[in-house]
């Protein structure tokens, strides 16, 4: 995917 | 969210208010390494960039902002408060940190999830924070004797990547999440506690003060 990934982690 | 991931993160934040009532309360922040307090700076500066990118979360926003702004305030009270500045072990601090600086860097610019600024600097501060340990942990093993403030708040910043390594467990069964570079990355980050870990339980289950040998 060319979407930067979804960091949801701190 | 679930129960290892919020219990980690409030793992993390009361090891970092153990450290800063040690450091109000006893005016002394011995034992602590400011070598590895400046690593943490490092980590929240270059992976919170985020915070201008990224639409505000309710959980994950204020979390990021009192990351930053503790680091912040304990680096400054160990390097410039008159008091405080004197209990510095700077002697025993001899963790040559710079030296971790530019292999995350290169590590980052090869391994990231994606080559832009933001990405390769998400990167480098996850690998950095799976090492910042180690200067805190040379000082522990040079000290003859630790005391509980800082023997807890080194414990519960260990515990608090090893919830996240069962959050991700979880989350992979769970969630179908797959993320090889922080699972790596928190393997290694909590592998280096094994033994810090070991002589706390030890010293706590004999009701001893803590020693590494």
């Amino acid at each position: 995917s060319s979407q930067p990934p979804n960091h949801d982690e701190l | 969210m679930n129960a290892f991931r919020l219990l980690a993160d409030l793992t993390h934040l009361l090891s970092i208010i153990i450290l800063l009532v040690k450091i109000r309360t006893t005016k002394s922040c011995a034992g602590i390494s400011l070598k590895t307090q400046d690593l943490y700076v490092l980590v929240f500066i270059s992976r919170y960039l985020d915070l201008f990118t990224r639409p505000l979360s309710l959980y994950n926003t204020p979390f990021k902002l009192v990351f930053l702004a503790t680091s912040i305030t304990i680096v400054y009270y160990m390097r410039y408060h008159k008091v405080v500045k004197q209990t510095y072990n700077k002697d025993s601090d001899t963790f040559k940190h710079y030296f971790l600086i530019l292999p995350c860097a290169v590590l980052a610019f090869f391994i990231n999830p994606k080559f832009t600024f933001i990405e390769v600097l998400w990167s480098f501060s996850i690998y950095l924070e799976a090492v910042a340990i180690l200067p805190q942990l040379v000082l522990l093993q040079s000290s003859s004797n630790i005391d509980n403030l800082t023997g807890n708040y080194v414990f519960m910043l260990g515990a608090y990547r090893a919830l996240y390594l069962l959050n991700w467990i979880y989350r992979f069964f769970a969630e179908d999440v797959v993320r090889w570079i922080p699972w790596i990355a928190g393997l290694v980050q909590t592998a280096l506690y094994a033994d810090f870990f070991y002589y706390y339980i030890k010293s706590w289950r004999n009701n001893e003060r803590l020693k590494l040998p």
